[in-house]
């Protein structure tokens, strides 16, 4: 029952692609 | 002192950080997690609970007086007590720091990692080794905070204990083997002198740390 | 009063959430966004910064007196007076509400729709419609809320409408044009009249909405 549930829950799994990303942007921009 | 009804599904660690931080502030709480209290994926898609959550998840709050609050770290810091919250406006900061931590740097690598191993997700083998190294990270960050100091903020239990606690259990329950978690002395001793602390034990039960690393369950 | 040094880079909108709280509370904060205080990608790596901020993210504070914290959210609430952090537990348990829901139901959609057409990302399209329903479902729920309410929490500006307004900045300068946005007019009332207070002002500038939906930058 409770993984089932758990199962529903929204997470952001790619969050560090995302961090990643913009970390890589914002170094590019700040040369 | 807060009294109310917490809506949640049985064993959902988001719940229990509300309902560890009651059993310090003394804090009435009384759980719907079955039916025919609450059924979960039915009464919170019903008109009258989206007219009080209209997220429709949970957990949620709904106090005696009538007041409403979901986000599981609000619901969490109604149901404290000062002590918990931080009574300095630095203690206060550092327990949202830590709160914030949980949530942004600790549960996507954790479910990551944890979820194929309970057969809730697919497994994938790049992104599971991905957040075993970004767990790797929390945990020595962690470690390295705790070398000094028995607690996350200041020198009691607050917020941020049970916070961050409650979002490791996962992990330190399914996959943190001995081998892996032998290098974070600190975050054990602090993790387990948590746990057994009567207030969280009342809630979470006997914590067994994990013996094997889970793998991800076909 | 706090006072400090914040280290980011320009134009983050992670750092405008602690700039409008100080704003509003008079709070000194020093900038460092560019070399040679702080130079984003370098300093953030050097020994002496992660002792400090062990992520190695910002935004970072570090006070006058040596405080330090990170974590956007925490830095808000730290430079914050009490009137922005909700002076009754109710209040301060709502602005935490809000603050939550903008870190784990807007940011995530406001990213994964805007980031491609800011060229950080790859454009997917099946992510992006997803994500639009997500902004969608957003601006309902806060456009229903905002009916009856002339801000998030209380009846004046707090924390909530803070950082709620700071996570929308991007979709609501990139991407969602007048055709969209038009059935949310409370969220548009509310979100305009927050970016035209002169706290917002001084650190936002004029935040022009969007005319014509951005795609993504192939």
């Amino acid at each position: 029952m409770e993984t089932t549930c758990l199962g529903q829950e929204k997470i952001w799994f790619d969050k560090w692609r995302f961090d990643d990303a913009e970390r890589q942007f914002y170094e590019q921009q700040n040369g | 002192m807060a009294a109310g009804t917490l809506y949640t599904y049985p064993e959902n660690w988001r719940a229990f950080k509300a309902l560890i931080a009651a059993q310090y502030s003394g804090a009435k709480i009384t759980v719907h997690c079955t039916p025919p209290e609450f059924h979960f994926g039915q009464t919170n898609k019903t008109p009258e609970f989206l007219k009080k959550f209209p997220l429709g998840k949970v957990p949620a709050f709904e106090g005696d007086d009538g007041f409403l609050v979901f986000e599981s770290n609000a619901i969490a810091y109604y149901v404290s007590n000062d002590a918990l919250r931080g009574v300095s406006k630095e203690s206060a900061a550092q327990v949202i720091q830590w709160m914030n931590f949980a949530d942004s740097e600790i549960i996507p690598p954790a479910s990551t990692w944890v979820f194929p191993t309970l057969g809730i997700m697919q497994y994938n083998k790049q992104a599971t080794e991905h957040a075993k190294d970004d767990v790797k990270k929390v945990l020595s960050i962690l470690n390295e905070h705790l070398m000094t100091r028995t607690f996350l903020v200041g020198d009691r239990i607050s917020l941020a204990d049970v916070t961050v606690v409650c979002s490791l259990l996962w992990i330190f329950k399914q996959v943190l083997e001995p081998s892996f978690r032998q290098p974070y002395v600190n975050v054990i001793r602090w993790f387990t002198t948590c746990v057994n602390q009567p207030q969280f034990k009342a809630v979470l039960g006997e914590v067994k740390l994990c013996e094997k690393m889970a793998q991800f369950d076909a």
